[in-house]
């Protein structure tokens, strides 16, 4: 069983996961072709 | 505390004053006047006048942004994208205000007054974060800090004169506030925390750039501090999912390391090892898969492989852990040595399993360190008294001698959780050709040829097939050390009843050997 | 034989165990298949210099890489107004194939998918190119499911229009593409 420390570590992580970060937030903002990332067809070329 | 009256207003004023400055079109190149032009007004304000104000005045700033953060991440109606443009339009002026802080702070000549400001600010948003952390608990939102600590490393690191000449101070300062911020001292930081210490320009300062691998150590104590977070959630069988995503990102970056710095792992496998749990098993056969850049690995399967006279066989590798420190206590130190060299204290060997067993992990019953540093430490003398009688490692070279009694103590007198953290110390160092993979790929083999009992056998095929059943990379040390022992009729491996207990494990075992052979 | 955990009959429980429950841990047995990633660890070229993040599935692409330009050179919210907005039908075809190549992921792609099809281009699922007719060649043969005849493919590899004989089937060809309503609010 996890220690009480673990248990609460565990229980940030979980929390930090429903707000992850974007990799846009490492990134200088882009006033002209900021990313819009959607769900394009996966026939599609990715890279 | 004890803000002096006023001065949360007059910040207030100066950090929008500063945004609208930053922003406009006669800011400059790179903020130049708009910064000029600034400080006179910090002048005027009197911020500048004593170190106290400053670090208030920076404290209130990052606390205002952080603010300004929340509430817009509170709007439900915006979208992410919105959001972030809302945040960052003031954290990045934020960011570029301490950034020509830092460089313009005392002459260019005095890079200390530059350093002592980017620890202080450094130490103050890490401040600010911590005591967010700890209030806001599961509230707490990583977006604003992320941002700050990245684009600040970010515009520090801009190939200009002033900042070559401070940089590795100044990765030196980041690395101090990501260690402060380690994922277990602030978990809801921890996937930012993991962008920031795997971000391309972090990884690319540390291990590439900076001369003489200066950055390497601070590099490993940042992983380190990662694989002591992740350790106690991998331990045990069931993975959340917030937990299974952090370690899958770990394992990506590790696959990067593996790529492009093997000889990173290569140098601080035995410290990751240390820390990695021992179930996490393909993670840590990805570590001990590195080999150097340079050096061609000969294909284990080539039948007949004559491992003695490879080149790199007996080429000591580089080990940057001083883990001769781990063996505590001096003591016990002391009566190891004296036993190495004249096989007395005689009761070393009886209570060498009580030293073993004072764990300070919660939940482990040996000292799992220890044994990995016993082990080592005993292994390197070994091979030491080996080459200075001018010989090198084989099955007839390392035994008898007063290092194999103990090896040998240890796999008949530890119990089976023993006997199995004793046998992973020694398959943790089966990776490229060099003398310690030489050296103990004998001593296992040893062990299972000269084994009084068959438990002894089982354990040390369970050791070794653990990692060859999970998914690539698989050490080079480890695979040699198995065919061997499968091969060579002197073992007689097939002849044992473990290896035929269940149809899974011969159906295991056959499709190994078959892959081997 | 060992009877706990620490023995070859506990590897074969825990091996039993994973493969009736998938929530136990990936990492110990048998482990990811690493090239499942998304880094391609047999690149000749290092990979840390376009790692996105340790959650992305794929490495950055050119443009989501900062690079140190001068300050004049990145686009201020100021000059952004007076830039005129992005119209993809006053674009050429390179600009859109570049778009289209560029923006995998991005809504850009899609866009770019959009305008091409309005210019007569079609996307082959199966080929995963684009394939438009070859001026003044119309199909040998035609039926109300497939044709065949001379028709232009965009090499991506070679950047140009790449002149094929091609045996085309109607259902392989992607109906236009359509466009999410959110398109990017700029702030």
């Amino acid at each position: 069983p996890l220690v009480k420390d673990h248990v609460y570590q565990l229980t940030m992580l979980d929390a930090a996961y429903q707000h992850l970060p974007h990799p846009s937030d490492s990134e200088r903002l882009r006033h002209y072709l900021p990313r819009n990332p959607c769900p394009t067809p996966s026939y599609y070329y990715q890279l | 505390f004890d803000d002096p009256p006023g001065l949360h207003e007059k910040t207030e004023y100066l950090l929008r004053e500063w945004v609208t400055m930053y922003h406009s079109p006669a800011a400059g190149r790179d903020s130049t006047k708009a910064f000029t032009a600034f400080v006179q007004q910090m002048h005027q304000q009197g911020i500048l006048k004593t170190d106290d104000l400053i670090t208030r005045f920076f404290r209130l700033c990052t606390e205002m942004c952080v603010d300004l953060c929340y509430r817009a991440l509170s709007e439900q109606t915006h979208s992410p994208t919105l959001i972030r443009a809302k945040c960052f339009h003031t954290l990045d002026a934020f960011v570029r205000l301490i950034a020509l802080l830092v460089k313009h702070s005392g002459d260019s000549a005095n890079t200390v007054t530059k350093i002592n400001l980017l620890h202080k600010v450094l130490g103050i948003v890490a401040g600010v974060l911590i005591q967010d952390h700890e209030v806001r608990c599961t509230e707490f939102q990583q977006l604003p800090y992320h941002r700050l600590f990245i684009m600040l490393f970010i515009e520090l690191n801009a190939p200009e004169p002033i900042l070559e000449s401070i940089n590795l101070q100044v990765l030196l300062a980041f690395c101090q506030v990501f260690h402060i911020l380690r994922p277990a001292k602030a978990p809801g930081f921890a996937y930012a925390w993991l962008e920031l210490v795997s971000h391309r320009v972090f990884i690319g300062r540390l291990l590439a750039l900076t001369p003489q691998q200066r950055g390497w150590g601070m590099y490993a104590q940042l992983l380190m501090d990662l694989f002591r977070f992740l350790s106690p959630f991998l331990r045990n069988a069931e993975l959340s999912k917030p937990t299974q995503l952090i370690y899958k990102g770990t394992l990506r970056v590790l696959l990067v390391l593996l790529h492009d710095f093997p000889e990173f792992l290569c140098d601080y496998h035995y410290a990751f090892c240390d820390v990695v749990p021992s179930n996490c098993i393909q993670m840590r056969n990805l570590i001990l898969s590195a080999f150097p850049r340079t050096m061609r690995l000969p294909d284990p399967f080539t039948p007949n492989l004559k491992v003695d006279s490879l080149p790199d066989i007996a080429q000591q590798p580089r080990i940057l852990t001083n883990f001769v420190s781990m063996i505590q206590p001096s003591s016990f130190k002391k009566d190891l040595d004296s036993y190495l060299k004249t096989r007395a204290p005689i009761n070393f060997l009886s209570e060498l399993r009580s030293n073993l067993q004072q764990s300070v992990e919660p939940g482990c019953h040996y000292n799992i360190p220890l044994i990995n540093a016993l082990v080592l430490y005993v292994g390197t003398q070994a091979i030491h008294f080996i080459h200075g009688k001018g010989q090198s490692s084989s099955m007839g070279t390392i035994a008898p001698s007063s290092h194999m009694d103990i090896f040998q103590n240890l796999a008949v007198n530890l119990d089976t959780e023993g006997r199995y953290l004793f046998l992973t110390a020694i398959a943790n160092q089966l990776r490229y050709p060099n003398s310690h993979t030489h050296y103990f790929s004998c001593t296992i083999l040893y062990l299972f040829a000269q084994a009084n009992n068959e438990q002894i056998q089982e354990q040390i095929t369970r050791v070794l097939l653990e990692r060859l059943i999970v998914n690539r990379p698989h050490p080079w040390g480890l695979l040699i050390t198995f065919i061997e022992m499968i091969k060579n009729p002197n073992f007689k491996f097939w002849n044992h009843e473990f290896v035929h207990c269940a149809p899974e494990v011969d159906k295991m075992l056959e499709s190994v050997a078959r892959s081997c052979l | 034989m060992v009877t706990d955990q620490f023995g070859i009959v506990g590897l074969l429980s825990f091996i039993r165990a994973t493969e009736t429950n998938q929530h136990l841990v990936p990492a110990l047995i048998p482990g990811i298949d690493l090239t499942t990633l998304g880094l391609n660890l047999n690149s000749p070229e290092i990979l840390y210099s376009t790692f996105q993040s340790p959650w992305a599935e794929a490495p950055c692409r050119p443009q989501d890489i900062d690079f140190h330009v001068p300050s004049e050179y990145i686009t201020n919210i100021f000059i952004r107004e007076k830039l005129a907005p992005i119209k993809l039908n006053r674009y050429g075809e390179d600009l859109l194939f570049f778009l289209f190549y560029m923006s995998g992921g991005d809504v850009l792609q899609l866009a770019a998918a959009a305008e091409l099809h309005t210019r007569d281009w079609r996307y082959h699922k199966e080929e995963r190119t684009w394939m438009t007719r070859a001026p003044g060649m119309e199909a040998v043969v035609k039926t109300n499911t497939y044709e065949r005849g001379t028709y232009y493919f965009f090499d991506a590899q070679k950047w140009r229009k790449v002149a094929r004989e091609f045996h085309l089937e109607y259902d392989k060809l992607e109906e236009r593409p359509s466009l999410p309503p959110t398109l990017h609010h700029n702030p």
